[in-house]
């Protein structure tokens, strides 16, 4: 119920103050989704595949993961969605370790890396905030996540 | 300079003390519609934040706020107390190792606006990643201590578009500047859209195999869902609306094993 916690704390006047938001008085209530937006949304590309295949060409390192317990964009999707890149794999699936157990699995393609979160809903940091990090780490670094 | 001075955040109501600094407030994306996209910044909290990165975080939707999942739940440095009399901290927040920058995108979500009212109902994939685009350029020259730093745009569910789309929006940019400054290194993306008809395949798929669906509604959807079309058959919805009224059950379909809302 996190969300109904924020619809309560930004739609203080205080806080609108603090953070030099809301100077127009915008004519309805701060909320964490605008059903407008989502209810008239025009052009959505059908794919995103070429753009990551741009992307890997123009060398941006890209990192795709999931959490494995999420119904919505699951991790089947992404995973059937990334092997139609046609990637040659570099680093063979492997568990992944977070504090001496399995943060999720992963496999490391030429171009991008793909990663699971073991345990976690569709916002993974909220669900497994330490394995978040850890995978976040990793990927500043631009280093393949732990074996151990 | 004043510009960025306007926009420090000494404190906020009922935050604990904390050593790194912030800032949010309004960049300008169009000025003849009046269109303004909201920032919060929550610098790095450890080590020197001149020496971190700067990492752009943008939730999906579309239409969800950066401000209100990936600052207040996901990666950022505070988490909202019950009834939102406060703020604690979140132990594993992402700006331990980096500078943290959250847009409200676009126009509309949040504290984001247009002055243009009908601009809330023509956004797209298109302005939506020509607008932040504008904003980073805003923000750069608001902010130049950014310009040239190691960059990165992260994100989860319909940012599985935003950042691709922003990413890619850069890299031409680049490519048409005499002298580039947004030195983007990468992009992360989590639960991500990706492909509409792989994403559907593979989501029903999700479905069937953790027990959520009968045999009967998985092949009723596979035969009756043609996914390759952006529009969805009344057949396609009335199967896809059967497992989700009549078999899925109360869950909380974005964690199907902890408890849902009430």
């Amino acid at each position: 119920c996190t969300e109904t916690y924020a619809e309560r704390y930004y739609n203080r006047l205080d806080v609108q103050k603090a953070m030099h938001a809301n100077i127009t008085r915008i004519p309805y209530r701060w909320t964490a989704c605008s059903d407008v937006l989502i209810k008239t949304w025009n052009d959505s590309e059908l794919s995103m595949l070429p753009t990551y295949r741009m992307l890997i060409k123009a060398g941006i390192r890209i990192w795709v993961f999931s959490g494995d317990t999420d119904s919505v964009v699951p991790v089947t999707a992404t995973r059937f969605s990334l092997s139609h890149l046609n990637l040659k794999t570099k680093i063979r699936w492997y568990p992944w370790y977070s504090a001496g157990q399995v943060g999720g699995w992963s496999e490391v393609y030429e171009g991008l890396t793909f990663a699971s979160v073991r345990g976690a809903g569709h916002e993974v940091p909220l669900f497994q905030p330490r394995r978040a990090f850890r995978m976040f780490v990793s990927f500043l670094a631009g280093k393949p996540l732990p074996k151990s | 300079a004043e510009e960025r001075a306007r926009d420090r955040v000494t404190a906020l109501p009922g935050q604990p003390a904390v050593a790194f600094a912030q800032y949010s407030g309004y960049v300008t994306v169009s000025e003849p519609h009046g269109r303004a996209l909201f920032y919060w910044l929550t610098e790095a909290a450890a080590g020197d934040p001149a020496g971190k990165p700067l990492v752009l975080w943008l939730n999906g939707g579309p239409g969800c706020s950066s401000v209100a999942y990936g600052a207040s739940e996901e990666i950022g440095p505070f988490r909202i107390k019950p009834n939102g009399t406060g703020l604690f901290l979140n132990k594993y927040s992402w700006n331990r190792e980096a500078n943290l920058l959250f847009l409200e995108s676009p126009a509309g979500v949040g504290f984001s606006y247009s002055n243009t009212s009908s601009d809330l109902k023509t956004s797209g994939d298109e302005r939506t990643a020509q607008d932040s685009l504008q904003f980073l350029i805003g923000w750069m020259s608001r902010f130049p201590q950014y310009r040239h730093r190691d960059f990165y745009i992260a994100g989860e569910s319909y940012a599985g578009h935003y950042v691709p789309q922003l990413a890619r929006k850069i890299v031409e940019y680049n490519k048409a500047s005499p002298n580039p400054f947004i030195n983007l290194k990468g992009i992360l993306v989590g639960n991500a859209v990706t492909d509409n008809y792989y994403d559907n395949i593979g989501t029903v798929t999700y479905w069937w195999t953790h027990a959520m669906i009968s045999d009967g509604t998985y092949r009723a959807i596979l035969k009756l869902c043609n996914f390759t079309s952006a529009n969805v058959s009344n057949a396609c919805n009335r199967a896809m609306s059967y497992a989700m009224n009549h078999e899925f059950g109360d869950i909380d379909q974005y964690s199907i094993y902890t408890p849902s809302c009430h």
